[in-house]
């Protein structure tokens, strides 16, 4: 392809990044270094600001419902903690992947696969960009939360009873090393086509247009990180190997998951969650 | 099919909100 036909691409996907999810790179970057303009998150560190910040999410569901979305968090029912903050990142996470669902089927040529191979593609990359996508928006000290207007401190995350404890830290360990790469908006959105057009996950049954339509993300990808970081000639190479720190990231994830799901007999599993993680690794 | 049917539901349908 011409290079005006992959910087029309990067852009275009750029312009779908923007448009499906909610907290991009740039806005969480704004807030976490406080340059909001008096509109910073509420910060929840113990038990009793979590009590506030709960209250606090559920004053300002108005963007929300603005954005037209039908659901709301479920009421919260009366029990433990650990199990109350898991309620609420799953919820948050089913949202997600239906933000990632419709940025997958703005990727040119990803709605004309195979049905099956597109639920393959989704099923396989969706917590890889999720995980990715949280990167931004955590520092070495915290991550932000419901769309930018809860800062959750990693000290209090680690505070939670195993084995809820263990599920976030990982992902600090991976966002702090990727933020290190300072990838701006629309790196991010290129670099998470490419994690959805994966050739390689299992059970895909027409694998050659999905390497082509890859190829492609790849060489607008390689070519806007040489435009935008020419300081960096690495950093494309850096970020390919990104994908198999994720791999790893997630099947350490749905592993604890299911773990949890056999442990905890309160908790209940989000259908959407359940069917992406059903025979996932 | 039926064990991704959410999945599909969401890559059929790009307009009216899922009930999940």
């Amino acid at each position: 392809p011409e290079s005006a036909d992959l910087r029309a691409l990067s852009r275009q996907l750029c312009l779908s990044y923007h448009r499906h999810f909610p907290l991009t790179k740039s806005k969480a970057k704004a807030i976490l270094s406080g340059k909001t303009h008096g509109n910073s998150p509420f910060v929840i560190h113990d038990m009793k600001s979590l009590t506030a910040g709960q209250y606090f999410i559920n004053c300002r569901q108005l963007p929300v419902l603005e954005r037209q979305r039908s659901v709301l968090p479920p009421e919260e029912p009366a029990g433990e903690l650990e199990l109350s903050v898991f309620r609420r990142l799953q919820f948050r996470s089913a949202e997600a992947v239906q933000e990632v669902t419709e940025f997958a089927k703005s990727i040119p040529g990803f709605t004309e696969l195979d049905m099956n191979d597109q639920v393959i593609l989704l099923k396989y990359g969706v917590i890889e960009v999720m995980t990715t996508m949280l990167a931004p928006l955590m520092n070495k000290d915290g991550t932000l939360f419901a769309y930018g207007q809860i800062f959750m401190t990693r000290e209090f995350l680690k505070s939670l009873r195993k084995p809820f404890c263990e599920m976030m830290e990982p992902k600090f360990e991976f966002a702090v090393k990727f933020n290190v790469l300072e990838l701006d908006d629309s790196d991010m959105a290129l670099f998470f086509a490419v994690i959805i057009l994966s050739g390689d996950r299992p059970g895909l049954v027409n694998v050659k247009p999905i390497e082509d339509l890859q190829e492609t993300v790849l060489l607008a990808l390689e070519l806007q990180l040489k435009t935008i970081h020419p300081d960096c000639p690495q950093l494309f190479a850096k970020l390919l190997q990104k994908m198999t720190d994720l791999r790893q990231l997630v099947a350490d994830h749905v592993r604890l998951i299911h773990l949890l799901k056999k442990q905890e007999v309160q908790m209940c599993l989000h259908p959407l969650l359940q069917e992406i993680m059903r025979d996932l690794y | 099919k039926e064990k991704h049917k959410i999945l599909h539901r969401l890559l059929q349908n790009s307009t009216s909100p899922v009930d999940l």
